[in-house]
């Protein structure tokens, strides 16, 4: 199985469960111990570890973050940062603007957001999107980790249903999962760049999702998005759209990067990756190294811009 | 595993803002067990939806007979899985 195996071999062109994950993420920590080690944040609601990946030369730096899989059904994003983290120890030392970065910036990963969901995605039903937690008074489980942020937490746009996709939990930072992010973020205290990862749809979005209000840093985050789509589309024409949460796609309240902003995380971006139109969230697993590599020149965009930009 | 076989992924065109809240509605009806993959947002974006099996007919049926249009952007949902889960022992082997 994978879990033995180097990362050399490890196979970017296939989607793999949690345990063959967890087993790479060990594997690439062993393989390059003064670059990168894996960080357990917190546990999911039925145990699971929330393992980061941090990638860093240097004590006390800033740090971009980028998560995936916070929506268990949408395989492409976990298996793209995958691919992520083994481009970030191949290209070190050898990509003058990736090297720039980690000499003075950490690049943290949380590859797979929302474990207990993608195992269930793995054992019971491949659709499933929300946590496992159970919600009292509801037979219905789960909650959108992606609607239970304290960001316009329980406005429009999310819904008070448990049997609802979009339920938004009980309170904001119900779900171990997000206070999970919260505490670390909070302690951190220095991460300049957050980027969310989801598919499918092919946008690349910023804060707010729950007010039209424009954020301060509107025409900011706005230039940085078409660049990034500009680079994206450079590698295979994959089209996408970009703008501010609410006037892209639609309103949502309680989201991840519209709390990261409101934290003073500035630059908070939201991928939608994508599906080419077809297959939606079972994009064929031949897709995931094109969609990880026109993300990552996208991705890099934004990261130069929040290393030469700090604030 | 639950098994999607016969179910189908709906993509959705709707040209007005009344064809939007049609679409809409549909969320609120709770027995037809409808996964919207896209949500109803705005006027030509997409809306995609996995409809079970029993319920394709009437879904069908109630976007027709309000001149919606739609495409079938997924035949079976389950094929796809198949052979999501055949790439992934493929790899394992």
């Amino acid at each position: 199985s994978e879990d033995g195996r180097s990362t050399n071999s490890f196979n970017y062109a296939a989607y793999h469960t949690f345990d063959e994950i967890n087993a790479f993420i060990d594997n690439l920590v062993s393989e390059n111990p003064n670059l990168v080690s894996k960080i357990q944040i917190g546990s999911s609601y039925e145990g699971r570890p929330l393992n980061v990946l941090k990638f860093s030369t240097g004590p006390n730096r800033p740090a971009f973050w980028i998560d995936t899989g916070i929506h268990s059904r949408e395989w492409v994003t976990q298996a793209s940062a995958v691919w992520f983290a083994k481009k970030i120890v191949t290209d070190f030392g050898k990509d003058p603007s990736l090297t720039n970065t980690l000499n003075q910036m950490d690049i943290l990963i949380e590859i797979v957001t929302n474990p207990d969901g993608f195992v269930y995605t793995h054992k019971s039903d491949r659709m499933w999107r929300k946590t496992r937690s159970p919600n009292s008074g509801s037979l219905c489980v789960g909650t959108d980790p992606n609607r239970n942020w304290d960001a316009g937490f329980g406005g429009p746009g999310s819904s008070s249903n448990p049997c609802t996709e979009t339920y938004r939990g009980r309170a904001a930072h119900s779900e171990p999962e997000v206070k999970a992010i919260v505490d670390f973020v909070k302690s951190h205290g220095n991460i300049k760049g957050f980027v969310s990862i989801h598919s499918y749809s092919q946008m690349l979005l910023f804060p707010y999702g729950y007010t039209n209000t424009r954020v301060p840093d509107h025409d900011e985050l706005n230039a940085v998005s078409k660049k990034a789509i500009t680079a994206l589309a450079s590698l295979y024409g994959t089209a996408y759209t970009y703008g501010s949460i609410i006037s892209t796609i639609y309103q949502a309240s309680g989201g991840t990067i519209d709390w990261t902003y409101n934290q003073g995380i500035k630059h908070s971006y939201s991928f939608e990756l994508r599906d080419t139109g077809r297959y939606g969230f079972a994009l064929p697993a031949n897709q995931i190294i094109p969609t990880a590599e026109e993300t990552w020149l996208a991705l890099t965009i934004l990261i130069e811009h929040t290393r030469d930009n700090l604030y | 595993l639950e098994n999607f076989s016969g179910q189908q992924v709906l993509r959705i065109f709707p040209t007005d803002e009344a064809q939007v809240n049609l679409v809409r509605a549909l969320e609120d009806e709770e027995y037809l067990q409808l996964d919207f993959w896209t949500s109803p947002s705005r006027v030509l974006l997409p809306i995609d939806i996995r409809v079970p099996l029993h319920h394709l007919q009437s879904v069908k049926v109630y976007l027709e007979s309000n001149s919606i249009q739609y495409s079938i952007m997924i035949h079976d949902v389950q094929n796809l899985l198949d052979e999501e889960q055949r790439d992934m022992r493929r790899n394992r082997a």
